[in-house]
């Protein structure tokens, strides 16, 4: 669902 | 990760070091913005909430819990420390900064990045980090003088937010290809709000003089 590309930043 | 990613962090970190080492060693948070370190314990924890959820990396983990216990540390020492709350230039940082938090809770709820809770909550988070300086912006237009670290310390914000612009343009070309405008707008109106900053900063210091804003 949501694209983990966008999420590992902080 | 990236050069200009892991540069970006390190600089981020770095400003809370230098704000730290400001409140601990001289025992003062003259000009510093109260209510932005407030806004900065809220972003932390409405966008770190994903801690429960998701595992990236031993970094993210550890990066996270760091920026929110600092954000908490520095608000403590800023409202409860004995010594250092007296110091806090509270007539000075007059920002309204609710008008800021429900603005932003607006925004995410008409422009979340997703209907969920929590995606509403990070959305959130990062229209609020891309405003939270704007209280602290204030202050320093306010003080006569403001001295090297607290100086530093916004500039090193303010580098780190276009460190990750940067970061974004790397990552669109070799890896993503998306266009993702939540954070990318919201990353470029946070760096253009230090534009006018950025620019006394370096003037002052090719002079070699005392950092000062225009009223």
């Amino acid at each position: 669902l949501v694209p983990t590309d966008l999420k590992d930043e902080l | 990760m990236n050069v200009f990613r892991l540069a970006g962090d390190m600089t981020h970190l770095l400003s809370i070091v230098v704000l730290l080492l400001k409140i601990r060693t001289t025992k003062s948070c003259a000009g510093i913005s109260l209510k932005t370190q407030e806004l900065y314990v809220l972003v932390f924890l409405t966008r770190y909430l994903d801690l429960f959820t998701r595992y990236f990396s031993v970094y993210n983990v550890l990066m996270k819990l760091i920026f929110i216990g600092t954000s908490v540390a520095i608000f403590w020492y800023m409202r409860y420390h004995k010594v250092v709350k007296q110091t806090y230039s509270k007539d000075l940082d007059s920002f309204r900064h609710y008008h800021l938090i429900l603005g932003c809770f607006l925004m995410a709820l008409l422009i979340p990045f997703d209907f969920s809770v929590t995606e509403v909550l990070w959305t959130f988070s990062i229209y609020l980090e891309a405003v939270a300086i704007l209280p602290q912006l204030v202050l320093l237009q306010k003080s006569r003088n403001i001295d090297n670290l607290t100086g530093n310390y916004v500039f090193l914000l303010g580098a780190y937010r276009a460190l990750y612009l940067l970061n974004w343009i790397y990552r669109f070309f070799t890896e993503i290809h998306k266009i993702r405008w939540i954070p990318w707008i919201s990353g470029l109106v946070q760096t253009a709000l230090y534009a006018d900053f950025f620019y006394y900063y370096i003037q002052s210091w090719r002079k070699h003089e005392e950092l000062k804003l225009p009223a």
